[in-house]
């Protein structure tokens, strides 16, 4: 799922 | 979390710390561009807004604080500290060229128009480039020092690892982020040609030395 909500990354 | 992007993310935080102590141990910034410096805090700035907005670990935040921190400690140790051993003359990549597409981009091509996502998109679009001003200035001076090929190295494997990490991603938790893919495949990229003058000249003990 192209999700981009959760910004978990660095 | 995965063991693809943990391993990623020291690679960042080493190549970073790398960078940090030669300018600091050597009291010089030869061979450096500050130029690819200013866009890297320029991503980290525009990227960790949400530093105060949301809390996603602490793991995440310290991260964050300790990117921003050791980023613009190296800026200032460029600019300010030992600004008279910045090589203005081999460090000239025009980076408008690259922060105005980025900027464009960002406008364009995003998840969401919102200010905090836009930007987001920014820094991505802006880190796939960033490293460019460093590698002209390598092949402008024709060598690099073995730290600094050792700190382009580790940014390398951290882009690396983060495709993996996507790889991972898509096939463990069904999540994939294609704006963030597509940069970071054009970033890793990007360190392909040096890495091959890293495998085949620095780790045999010769100075990078790029083709005349």
């Amino acid at each position: 799922a192209q999700d981009n909500e959760t910004k978990d990354e660095l | 979390m995965n063991i693809f992007r943990l391993l990623g993310d020291i690679s960042h935080l080493l190549a970073i710390i790398i960078l940090l102590r030669k300018i600091w141990m050597s009291r010089s910034c030869a061979g450096i561009s500050g130029k690819s410096q200013l866009l890297f805090g320029l991503v980290y700035t525009t990227r960790y807004l949400d530093l105060i907005t949301s809390y996603i670990s602490l793991y995440n935040s310290v991260m964050k604080v300790v990117f921003l921190a050791a980023s613009y400690a190296t800026i200032y140790l460029m600019y300010v500290k030992f600004k008279a051993t910045y090589d203005h003359n081999h460090d000239t990549f025009r980076i408008e060229f690259l922060v105005v597409p980025a900027v464009a981009l960002a406008l364009l091509i995003n998840h969401d128009f919102q200010v905090v996502e836009i930007l987001w998109t920014f820094s991505i679009y802006l880190e796939s480039v960033a490293i460019l001003p460093q590698l002209f200035m390598v092949s402008k001076t024709g060598e690099a020092e073995s730290i600094t090929s050792h700190y382009l190295f580790a940014l390398g494997v951290y882009r690396g690892l983060y495709l993996l990490n996507w790889i991972y991603r898509f096939w463990a938790e069904d999540h994939y982020d294609l704006i963030a893919i597509v940069a970071g495949v054009v970033q890793t990229v990007l360190y392909c040609d040096f890495f091959y003058l890293y495998i085949t000249k620095v780790l045999r003990g010769k100075k990078l030395q790029l083709p005349a």
